[in-house]
């Protein structure tokens, strides 16, 4: 039954060694054999070709398939570290690990640095952050005076744009971040500390008494 | 509180798109 398992992990596109994904992130063996469960389950969900497209992605956070939403569009973005267009196990892995409780605070920084650096300019822009709190407000059916928005971003720059150059550079993002410690609680998933608990069908499993003779 | 005494980053933070929670849940 091992080898069966291992055969079909093996041909699962991306598929990693769990001791290497292991010793690269913040979750242990099982913790990653865990994870491989609920990969498995994703990446089936529409098209079971082992990947995980944006369709997928979505409806394992939506339970809508088309649901359309800029932020988990970004999240999905930075998860396909290897730009394909899908998420592979490895991808999955890595970038939930800076989700870990005990991941080092400077990757969730830079993580939600990338995140609202929506062109890749190694700036946060005022028109980026006008874009992103348009679309919160419609995907909250919030009506806000195009004069509040204005206010809104008027505040947020005072107080994170030192230098005042009207865009928000990574060292103006950590001292901001640093004084506002709650804006990365999104980046903190308390789940998975005892991921092992979440998912214990991983037990029946586990590659990681054969992995360690 | 209304949301203009309040910075952008803490609205936008409140986005379901950004709760990964959700891949969690069956």
């Amino acid at each position: 039954m091992g080898c069966f398992e291992s055969k079909v992990r093996r041909e699962v596109p991306g598929y990693e060694d769990p001791v290497v994904l292991a010793s690269e992130t913040a979750f242990s063996v099982s913790e990653v054999e865990a994870l491989f469960e609920l990969y498995k389950s994703i990446s089936s969900s529409v098209v079971d070709d082992g990947l995980i497209s944006k369709e997928e992605f979505q409806l394992a956070l939506f339970k809508n398939r088309k649901k359309e939403n800029l932020f988990a569009n970004r999240i999905f973005d930075l998860f396909d570290a290897k730009r394909k267009g899908v998420i592979d196990f490895g991808d999955f892995v890595k970038s939930l690990s800076v989700f870990h409780p005990n991941a080092p605070l400077d990757e969730k920084i830079d993580f939600a640095f990338k995140l609202y650096d929506m062109d890749g300019s190694g700036f946060i822009e005022r028109h980026e952050v006008k874009q992103m709190l348009i679309a919160l407000l419609c995907e909250s059916e919030m009506k806000l005076a195009d004069e509040a928005i204005e206010v809104i971003l008027d505040k947020t720059f005072s107080d994170a744009d030192v230098n005042q150059d009207g865009k928000i550079d990574l060292d103006e993002w950590k001292n901001f971040v640093a004084k506002n410690p709650s804006l990365l609680k999104i980046m903190t998933l308390p789940y998975l500390r005892d991921i092992t608990t979440t998912f214990p069908s991983f037990v029946f499993h586990s590659e990681v008494d054969e992995i360690a003779t | 509180i209304t949301p203009v005494t309040m910075n952008a980053f803490e609205l936008i933070s409140t986005s379901q798109g950004l709760n990964l929670g959700n891949l969690f849940e069956k």
